[in-house]
């Protein structure tokens, strides 16, 4: 009887001080992120810093996380519940209910709704012929020009990640020994049939050699990068009129790319699940890069709906070369106009 | 989710007079919300 008293103690005071020590964890993880918010408030750029539960990250079944919490969004809910659950979802990040096309009642399940479609004239397209719009609703993280060997793309200051690993051994941007890319451009260079696999390609070689007196300008290679909370509008838009002619899909792994992801994991737009879709615009080479993340693995494109994402991986992730597609519609890929809808970011 | 954008543009102005130049431009700062059909830039 003794020990069954002693034992009956012990149970809630494990369970109690293992809450507390969750609690307290979580709660220095707060204080860390409003500190992180107010240097940012203050214009002072966060640093890249590896931290111990970033390494940890990497033995966490993601994958399979991410797949459950897919299972568990799509179940049905009953129809009563339904504007409920999506009005507790909207305020919890922040959504706005006023856009959805539907009445809340009509879409069945946590997923559908996450993947839902605006009211018309909700999203107007800037028609500017001279500008790029953005393909997505978020939070602009950085932007700027490639220049020099590499052509990085700062992931945070203090660590950067090149623009060949996020798109992927580019039949558009082909690479020379040194990491560098080529240019061979000229505006006259129209797809060929032999062309097709490789006619652009951009220099970043410096210093820029031109001849002032030629009448085509100079181009250069500008990304930016576009950051999606869970409760944005979670479609994917064209950014310009462009034909989309590669679709490049890389398994990779489902880290978060929250901010404070961004902040500890290395590499971590390249290790990603990711679906990279190439072409050519009014102006030159084109990419668009949709990066997946644990909560939000699925990558649906409307322009090729059997592409499947975030399915279960035998082998190890990195020796896996990127499944590729080349869109050859006699030999000018899939034509998109500017603000046409090309895909769309799910959970699970 | 992410979205990176890459693509190639103007660097540099075209030297004739009367021409406009066609440098492109970012008209976004870091931090900044954008939504779906707002210019990134021209």
């Amino acid at each position: 009887g003794n020990s069954k008293g002693d034992s009956s103690y012990l149970l809630p005071g494990a369970t109690v001080a293992t809450i507390l020590m969750l609690g307290a964890l979580h709660a220095r993880r707060m204080y860390d992120d409003k500190k992180i918010e107010k240097r940012q408030e203050k214009g002072i750029e966060v640093e890249f810093q590896p931290d111990v539960k970033a390494s940890f990250m990497s033995f966490l079944p993601l994958r399979s996380i991410s797949r459950c919490w897919g299972q568990l969004t799509s179940m049905e809910i009953p129809a009563w519940l339904r504007p409920h659950v999506y009005k507790a979802w909207a305020r919890a990040f922040h959504s706005n209910l006023e856009e959805a096309a539907l009445p809340l009642d009509k879409y069945t399940s946590l997923r559908e709704f996450f993947v839902r479609a605006l009211k018309e004239g909700s999203r107007p397209i800037d028609t500017d012929p001279q500008c790029l719009v953005s393909p997505v609703d978020g939070k602009i993280l950085r932007f700027g020009e490639l220049k020099g060997a590499g052509a990085m793309i700062e992931q945070v200051k203090g660590f950067s990640y090149p623009v060949f690993s996020l798109l992927g051994a580019s039949s558009l941007l082909p690479t020379t020994a040194h990491g560098n890319v080529q240019e061979e451009t000229s505006e006259s260079i129209k797809p060929t049939e032999k062309s097709k696999k490789s006619w652009w390609r951009v220099s970043l070689a410096s210093p820029k050699v031109w001849d002032p007196t030629s009448s085509c300008p100079k181009k250069g290679l500008f990304y930016c990068v576009i950051y999606l909370k869970p409760g944005d509008y979670n479609r994917i838009h064209s950014p310009a009129d462009w034909n989309i002619l590669v679709r490049r899909h890389f398994s990779g792994h489902l880290y978060p790319v929250n901010e404070r992801a961004t902040r500890t994991i290395r590499n971590l737009y390249i290790e990603n699940e990711r679906v990279v879709l190439e072409g050519v615009w009014q102006e030159g080479f084109m990419a668009l890069a949709a990066v997946g993340a644990t909560n939000i693995g699925s990558i649906e494109l409307f322009i090729e709906p059997e592409l499947q994402t975030n399915k279960p991986i035998k082998k190890s992730l990195n020796s896996e070369p990127p499944e590729e597609r080349v869109y050859d519609c006699e030999g000018v890929g899939k034509v998109l106009k500017k603000g046409d809808e090309l895909g769309a970011f799910n959970m699970g | 989710s992410t979205v990176v954008l890459v693509f190639q543009a103007p660097i540099s102005k075209l030297l004739h007079e009367g021409d406009s130049s066609q440098e492109f431009n970012f008209n976004v700062k870091c931090g900044d919300r954008i939504k779906v059909g707002e210019a990134l830039g021209r």
